[in-house]
């Protein structure tokens, strides 16, 4: 007898209402709806639950579900506010609004801040700047030699952490995120001010 | 890449493109 995915059995969970989405985040009631279209096809790319698991998140971002990046590993743990393996429809626009052009600078500084501080002990350790970097240049066809590591690790170290006591905590960051914008780059996505041309077909389905 | 800081070297180079969610 065959088996199958109880994940593929769940009643699709009730969704936010946008109205309250939209009060609470940057995005509007209309681009609250636009994001539902896109959350409805990424959550049904592989289990049809109407949540988005981990595989299908990989899925969308690099058209593999098996790929491993630490970075999405450590996005999909930070959307998945209620810590329970899964993306639901709120914790969906509530994280991307972080990455919406309007939101306001310290929120994508503070989300940053959680990105790196991988054990989550309030502050970003030397061993994990230095781990990030070495995942880094595995994933990608970066080469560097273990001593400029070592380097790139010492000398951000010495323009961050202001107070010499080898870690970063989130006024250090602060500082440092303020004095070079290139690092908060990627925290911005101009897609998401055009969310509703994107995904016109919210409109059918509008319940406001 | 010697010349960026690790958190410049890791935003440019870490792969992740979340735009790439709205070409899904």
């Amino acid at each position: 007898m065959g088996c199958v995915s109880s994940k593929q059995f769940n009643r699709a969970p009730q969704h936010e209402d946008p109205a309250i989405l939209a009060k609470e985040t940057t995005f509007s009631v209309s681009e609250v709806e636009a994001l539902f279209e896109l959350f409805k096809k990424i959550s049904h790319s592989i289990f049809r639950d109407g949540l988005i698991h981990k595989e299908e998140f990989q899925l969308a971002l690099f058209r593999n579900s098996n790929k491993k990046n630490l970075f999405a590993n450590r996005i999909f743990d930070l959307f998945d506010l209620k810590r329970n393996g899964v993306i639901d429809f709120g914790e969906f626009v509530r994280s991307l609004s972080i990455f919406h052009p309007e939101t306001p600078l310290g929120d994508k500084i503070a989300f940053a801040f959680r990105l790196y501080d991988l054990r989550g002990t309030g502050c970003i350790e030397r061993e994990e700047l230095h781990e990030m970097v070495l995942a880094l240049l595995n994933e990608s066809d970066l080469f560097l030699s273990e001593e400029a590591v070592e380097k790139i690790v010492d000398q951000t170290f010495k323009q961050a952490d202001l107070n010499d006591d080898g870690k970063i905590d989130p006024d250090e960051w602060k500082t440092f995120a303020s004095k070079n914008p290139a690092l908060l780059k990627n925290m911005t996505l101009p897609y998401l001010k055009d969310i509703t041309m994107v995904f016109p077909s919210f409109i059918l389905n509008s319940e406001v | 890449p010697e010349a960026l800081n690790a958190f410049e070297l890791i935003s440019m180079s870490a792969g992740l493109n979340l735009g790439n969610l709205f070409d899904s």
